[in-house]
């Protein structure tokens, strides 16, 4: 679970 | 995207603009603490690092390109504004932010996700954000009497971290694999952290009384 997709929450 | 998460941007975004609509046409922040307005803009700061080098969509970077000017503008008011600077209560905004700033760096130093200065600085972001909202709260038991406006703006901030969570659950249970601890954790602290603030204010809206915060 890459932190990759969290980083496209602002 | 979910539509949890962008009524949480949206949210998150009103809140912004009728802190700064207040500031700028009454050009008074009485009720407004400046040190959550500090600690907002450091919370951007460290949180959107990556707006130059990463490009997600148009809308990632516009919203933290807001977020970023709106946090910083309302500190230059309050800070430098001849008028507005007049209006803030600095003998009633003492909350030593300082003691949230370094815990929260300390425990990103422990708890993150990888030990590289983009991490860190992320998980700072959420830990300081968590707690960002305190001097306000106890800003407004001191002052007692809150302006609709400051109680519209801490009411919508606390509102878009809770609409992220139900976008957490979503993304939970639509996306594989999709387990952030820390950011749950954080996001969980923080609006709870707003529970009181929201029974007091649906009490007072309830009973069409003007917000009071118990001393």
């Amino acid at each position: 679970s890459s932190n990759k997709e969290l980083k496209d929450e602002l | 995207m979910n539509i949890f998460r962008l009524a949480g941007d949206m949210t998150h975004l009103a809140s912004v603009l009728v802190l700064l609509l207040k500031i700028h046409t009454i050009k008074s922040c009485a009720g407004v603490s400046l040190k959550t307005q500090e600690l907002y803009a450091l919370v951007f700061a460290t949180r959107y690092l990556d707006i130059f080098t990463d490009f997600i969509s148009l809308y990632n970077t516009v919203m933290k390109l807001i977020f970023l000017g709106s946090s910083f503008s309302i500190v230059w008011y309050i800070r430098r504004h001849k008028i507005v600077r007049r209006s803030y209560d600095k003998d009633q905004d003492t909350f030593r932010h300082y003691f949230l700033v370094l815990p929260c760096l300390l425990l990103a130093l422990v708890i993150h996700e990888k030990f590289t200065f983009r991490e860190v600085m992320w998980a700072f972001s959420l830990y300081l954000e968590a707690v960002a909202i305190l001097p306000q709260l106890v800003l407004l038991q001191r002052t007692r009497n809150i302006d609709n406006l400051t109680g519209q703006y801490v009411f919508l901030l606390g509102a878009y971290r809770a609409l992220y969570i139900l976008n957490w659950i979503y993304r939970y249970f639509t996306e594989p694999h999709f387990v952030h601890w820390i950011t749950w954790i954080a996001g969980l602290v923080q609006t709870l952290l707003y529970a009181d603030f929201f029974y007091y204010y649906f009490e007072s809206w309830k009973n069409n009384v003007k917000l009071q915060l118990p001393a």
